[in-house]
């Protein structure tokens, strides 16, 4: 049976850290 | 061929928490994401509030627009409907829960504006 990691779960809504 | 889910959303997928646990994807709660996140050192759980929520040109899509974080930064993500966010203190919810149950039998809240969604960044990005 696969297990998966929480975070895979959570999307990732990081502010573009592009400074 | 239609875009479809990760298969970790179907309902009986195993998901294992920061501490080794695990738990039913349907079991998760809000403690085991925040809980998580402590111990991980890397990732940072952020408040995204739902402020939009329009229909995609693509087939079973939605934008969903959010204010991530205390900066409440604008933040648009296009998703299939039947994509479940987890809302704080609510669980699991997406644009369209029947589909969301339909095809991976998760129960599911209508995802609403004002909703607001666990999401994740990294922590020490500077």
């Amino acid at each position: 049976v696969p297990v998966f990691p929480w975070h895979s779960l959570v999307p990732f809504l990081a502010p573009t850290q592009s400074d | 061929p239609a875009p479809s889910l990760p298969p970790y959303f179907m309902k009986g997928s195993i998901i294992q928490l920061a501490d080794g646990e695990l738990k039913r994807v349907e079991d998760l709660r809000t403690e085991d994401f925040i809980q998580s996140a402590e111990i991980s050192g890397e990732l940072k759980i952020d408040s995204s509030t739902v402020e939009r929520i329009d229909g995609s040109p693509a087939p079973n899509s939605a934008i969903i627009q959010f204010a991530v974080g205390e900066h409440r930064v604008q933040v648009s993500v296009e998703v299939l409907v039947e994509y479940p966010f987890f809302v704080f203190g609510q669980g699991w919810s997406s644009c369209c829960p029947d589909r969301t149950t339909q095809l991976f039998e998760l129960s599911c809240a209508k995802l609403s504006v004002g909703d607001v969604c666990i999401s994740l960044t990294l922590k020490n990005l500077k």
